[in-house]
């Protein structure tokens, strides 16, 4: 019986600690359980404040190419130039020729094609035609970049030229609400709809023989400010509809072209190519 | 008439430009 009660005792003893084990098991599962609910709503609160800065970054971009208003504000129509300094401190303004380019940062940054700024690298070598002109007419003559914004002349900084294909990035000194959104990929782009945007006034016909009249300077000739030289059809924006007929890749450069035949003109160059919904698949060159 | 397809030059244009955003 003694061995027998002892049993009993010891049988009791396991029981308990069984007991206190199972309890400490609950209570670490509890623990687990709080654990997940907290991840979740951790997770879940990420994916909220993910969707928001997305939704946000919809807002401020360019999302309709309906978007006259937005759009208008977010290309530019770049016209190479320069500025004349009279020995007197009197200034005239020369443009030489114009492209299109449009906004793809708030802070502005603005594509453009390389060779819409072509001319005003050509100013920025010729160093033995400005030290002649300032022998000939005791004025410095300086190579500019401006770009027209919504009838708005700004000054432009050259800040990229691309070493691999034909395109440019200036930076104007403005804000922007709405830039362009770039396109990543090219997938799917065979018979979609695209329009080309930009200022196809005519780049050089009111700058024939150019040169000659850059280096032939003439104060009655000359502009105060080259906003003169354009009137305001010339510094309103175009935008021409058309279908990608085409998406094929350079062999030798690997450079991708699309095909397309949204109508675009000479001053266009530099504009971009954008679908339904603002976003830009290249530059139109 | 062309475009030149502005996604292969992706690392290019983020270095010159930063800020810039890209849809897929």
């Amino acid at each position: 019986a003694e061995k027998t009660a002892e049993n009993a005792h010891k049988a009791a003893d396991d029981a308990d600690t069984a007991a206190e084990n199972a309890v400490t098991l609950v209570e670490e599962a509890k623990k687990a359980g709080e654990k997940t609910d907290m991840a979740a709503r951790n997770a879940h609160a990420a994916v909220t404040a993910a969707e928001k800065v997305a939704g946000d970054l919809k807002d401020s971009t360019l999302n309709s190419i309906r978007d006259h208003e937005g759009i208008a504000e977010a290309v530019g129509k770049v016209v190479i130039g320069a500025t004349i300094t009279t020995y007197d401190g009197e200034q005239f303004q020369i443009a030489v020729s114009s492209g299109s380019s449009f906004t793809i940062t708030r802070d502005g940054h603005m594509l453009t094609n390389k060779h819409v700024v072509e001319e005003y690298l050509k100013l920025q070598r010729a160093r033995d035609g400005k030290d002649d002109f300032k022998r000939k007419y005791n004025a410095t003559l300086e190579e500019q970049i401006w770009v027209f914004v919504n009838k708005e002349k700004h000054d432009a900084e050259l800040i990229h030229v691309s070493d691999k294909t034909d395109y440019a990035i200036l930076r104007v000194n403005r804000r922007f609400a709405k830039p362009f959104r770039l396109k990543a990929v090219p997938e799917r782009l065979l018979d979609a709809e695209v329009r080309a945007v930009g200022f196809p006034g005519a780049a050089t016909t009111p700058f024939t023989d150019r040169e000659g009249r850059l280096w032939e300077f003439s104060k009655n000739k000359c502009h105060s400010d080259v906003a003169e030289v354009f009137n305001d059809r010339e510094l309103q924006y175009v935008m021409t509809a058309g279908r990608i007929s085409q998406v094929t890749e350079d062999t030798a450069t690997k450079v991708k072209w699309i095909l397309h035949n949204a109508g675009i003109a000479r001053g266009s160059s530099g504009g971009p190519l954008v679908l339904q919904d603002a976003t830009v698949l290249g530059v139109n060159t | 008439y062309h475009a030149i397809f502005f996604g292969q030059f992706r690392g290019d244009i983020d270095k010159h430009a930063p800020g810039v955003v890209w849809v897929p």
